[in-house]
């Protein structure tokens, strides 16, 4: 394992295109970003805009802890509240030709990345899997 | 970055110590454990025993499912299922010697893997973060 070998690696080889990567919308309900998150098994997921652009994440616990009241779990506030409301939109955005180092670097503190082309539009995410995979692939020969 | 530096990472070196990891026993309801999901912010945390021995692990998604009905969200099953009902227990177990190709390899699939002693007591989880940190200031030296 050289890092020359590592620092090669490209967003572009290692990219889970935008049509395999489970998303909402800005203005859908938490019901609807719940029921998806539960289906899906993820998570965390993308909110996009109705441009195909990138607006932030929304995650399970983010969705449970927008419903948490003080007595109990207030859950008819599912379909009252938006996405747009409740997601996080302090995330890194990325673009496809961002070198290995600043993704790597990026990866230590955050499970996926998304990336955007140069318009803005969402073009996939890089997963944490993605590149453990090749360490353990590159640790192996 | 050389094979030779990373194969050396052990462990002992990068786990997170069992009394700073959340976690809760198969006997909890399963809306205690998604509070506790939830107020931490974690995804999925393990589930012991009262003797602390590692039973399985609990995330928000599992506990969602375990309740989703055909027509709604049956909330009133939080406060009768336990733990144990819906828990993941088909999960690798690490020993704290293992090599690092193995808890690497593991990671791939895994966000985070249960480190236990010699007794089958639990010890803590080494996570992604952590390996994908050493990654980090390697492939920056
Ligand atoms: N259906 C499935 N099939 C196979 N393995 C599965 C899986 N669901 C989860 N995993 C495994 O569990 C890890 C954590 O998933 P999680 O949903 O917490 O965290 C995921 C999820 O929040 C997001 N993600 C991954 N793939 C996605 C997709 N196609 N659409 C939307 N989000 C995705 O990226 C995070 C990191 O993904 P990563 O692959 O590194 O890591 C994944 C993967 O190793
Ligand atoms: N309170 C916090 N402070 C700082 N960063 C935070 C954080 N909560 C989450 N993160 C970041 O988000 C990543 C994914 O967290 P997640 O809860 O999905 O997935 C976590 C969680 O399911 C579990 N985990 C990590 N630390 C834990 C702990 N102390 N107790 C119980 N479970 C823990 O291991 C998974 C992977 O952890 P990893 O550190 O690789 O990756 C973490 C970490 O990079």
């Amino acid at each position: 394992l050289h890092s020359g070998e590592f620092l090669e690696n490209n967003i572009g080889d290692l990219l889970i295109s935008s049509e395999h990567v489970a998303h909402v919308q800005i203005g859908n309900s938490l019901e609807h970003a719940l029921l998806l998150l539960t289906k899906s098994g993820y998570s965390a997921i993308p909110v996009l805009d109705p441009q195909y652009k990138l607006q932030g994440l929304v995650s399970t616990p983010i969705i449970m802890d927008a419903i948490l009241g003080i007595e109990r779990i207030e859950f008819e506030k599912l379909e009252k509240k938006r996405v747009e409301e409740v997601m996080n939109i302090n995330i890194p955005r990325l673009k496809v030709d961002s070198p290995a180092k600043q993704f790597i670097g990026l990866l230590v503190d955050h499970p996926f990345l998304c990336i955007e082309n140069k318009d803005g539009f969402f073009e996939g995410i890089l997963t944490r899997r993605s590149v453990l995979s090749q360490l353990s692939s590159q640790l192996n020969n």
